[in-house]
């Protein structure tokens, strides 16, 4: 009946009651919360064709067709499991029949991972759909959010602006939209909230403390810059395909933000190898 | 056959590779070449973790790759009531907090970390399964979670017993001895052009 918490000694998350959503993130051994409100919306994709001024969204090209995502509807709250345990804490999230979410927090550890499953994507309305996750903050980001860079340093991007040219903006989604590698984040004074990508993404930051990651699209147009395909992947089922990837969340001060995010990208860009034996020995035996 | 991961990345160089602007029996082609680079890739590791952790003439048994853990699918440890899991770590520092999420078959489980000593461990429900899939399709009941620890550009190697299928005179020889270390499958590996 009241709000679901999960925390270990470094973080502490908040769900609404009414929702389900996260609310809240705490740095518990910095004293930092954030007021952070995420779920997952979609764009309807342009449909036009590329002769005027209504380019089509496909696979080249990302194109809302309009300034705001349509809400993923849910109904109460979409928390359906809460898992407690010494090691690791779960929220498990479901929002409609295609999108669901496990939150969990590792002891120990410093980031919350957000294990998203998107798809397959719905198709018989005939409506192209971009899926994307959303932050919600209260952080005073002044237009200003920090992408990665195809590999390379990491670059602070300004909603509308570009840094050697006068920009006429014409398209307000796509056109703030920066290629994410690894990692994306806004900060304030005080706070910064990093996300960290287990692929390459897209990703943007279209109001102030806000922050949000394309997860999958499917479109029923060819946007006609030669692929001479509508991005309609159906998989093996003829249904569509089902996307599952995990965001890592870590809500830090600025000054710590820039070591622990490199880090925490070594240990998920390096990942250790693991192989299996079956084994009948003992551990003396075995050694 | 060792070059193929090689092509397979090579060849997915092609800017419609990278961005996905590709058609998509170009997109299952890439796929397919991105596959069987990775299962050449396990082979090489496989016979790498094979070299060094071989002592006088015993073989130890091949390594077994899972590449859907993701979904909750690896038949080794879901068939299994004891196996050892390996782990290397690529960076060149220790991997320390680190957990592995292993779906299993058992209500409950003992891990031994190489030192010997009891590894603390968690049992998750597997979610039911609502997505069709084609192929393997696990059976895991259950997720077996816990921590490890692995040098730098080095490997452990834990080992997991189901509980209640767990030999007695095993037990009877290792729980006195939790603390015991042994410490002798945790190696480094030294810098090598296979690796």
């Amino acid at each position: 009946r009241g709000d679901t918490e999960i925390h270990n000694e470094h973080l502490s998350l908040v769900f609404d009651s009414a929702t389900g959503y996260l609310k809240t993130v705490t740095n518990l051994k910095k004293k930092l919360t954030l007021n952070v409100n995420q779920a997952f919306y979609w764009y309807n994709s342009s449909t036009g064709n590329n002769k005027d001024s209504t380019q089509r969204s496909g696979a080249y090209i990302f194109r809302p067709n309009g300034t705001e995502p349509l809400t993923i509807k849910t109904k109460g709250s979409v928390i359906t499991k809460v898992v407690a345990g010494k090691l690791v804490q779960e929220v498990h999230q479901v929002f409609n029949d295609w999108v669901t979410q496990v939150i969990r927090l590792y002891a120990g550890q410093r980031q919350a991972e957000l294990e998203w499953t998107v798809g397959p994507i719905p198709f018989k309305d005939g409506l192209g759909k971009e899926i994307i996750t959303r932050f919600d903050s209260d952080l005073k980001t002044d237009k200003k959010f920090y992408t990665d860079a195809n590999g390379r340093e990491i670059l602070q991007r300004e909603l509308n602006h570009r840094q050697t040219w006068k920009l006429n903006q014409t398209e307000p989604v796509a056109g703030n939209y920066y290629p994410v590698n690894s990692r994306i984040f806004i900060k304030d004074a005080s706070k910064q909230l990093t996300v960290l990508t287990d692929r390459s993404q897209g990703g943007s930051s279209l109001k102030d403390g806000s922050l949000e990651l394309m997860v999958h699209r499917r479109m029923f147009y060819d946007d006609n810059f030669g692929v001479g395909e509508a991005l309609n992947e159906t998989g093996v089922f003829g249904d569509g395909l089902v996307a599952r990837g995990k965001h890592y969340l870590m809500l830090e001060s600025p000054a710590d933000s820039g070591q622990l995010h490199r880090t925490l990208g070594e240990q998920l860009y390096m990942a250790p190898a693991v192989s299996f034996t079956p084994n009948t020995l003992s551990t003396q035996d075995w050694s | 056959s060792s070059q193929r991961f090689r092509e397979a990345m090579a060849v997915a160089q092609h800017h419609d590779a990278v961005s996905g602007t590709e058609k998509q029996h170009v997109a299952n082609d890439y796929a397919m070449r991105l596959h069987a680079g990775a299962v050449e890739c396990q082979a090489v590791v496989g016979r790498a973790l094979t070299s060094k952790m071989k002592k006088g003439s015993v073989d130890p048994p091949a390594a077994q790759f899972c590449t859907y853990l993701n979904i909750s699918i690896c038949p080794t440890t879901e068939d299994n009531d004891n196996f050892a899991v390996t782990v290397y770590n690529p960076l060149a520092r220790q991997l320390t907090g680190h957990y592995l999420r292993l779906p299993v078959n058992g209500q409950a489980y003992t891990v031994s970390s190489p030192k010997g000593t009891s590894v603390e461990t968690q049992m998750l429900k597997v979610s039911p399964r609502t997505v069709k899939v084609r192929g393997p399709r696990g059976n895991a009941t259950s997720e077996l979670v816990f921590p490890v620890t692995v040098p730098a550009l080095g490997f452990n190697t834990y080992l997991v017993s189901q509980a209640s299928k767990r030999n007695t005179r095993m037990e009877s020889l290792f729980m006195p001895q939790a603390e015991t270390k042994l410490n002798v499958v945790s190696m480094m590996i030294p810098q090598s052009p296979m690796m």
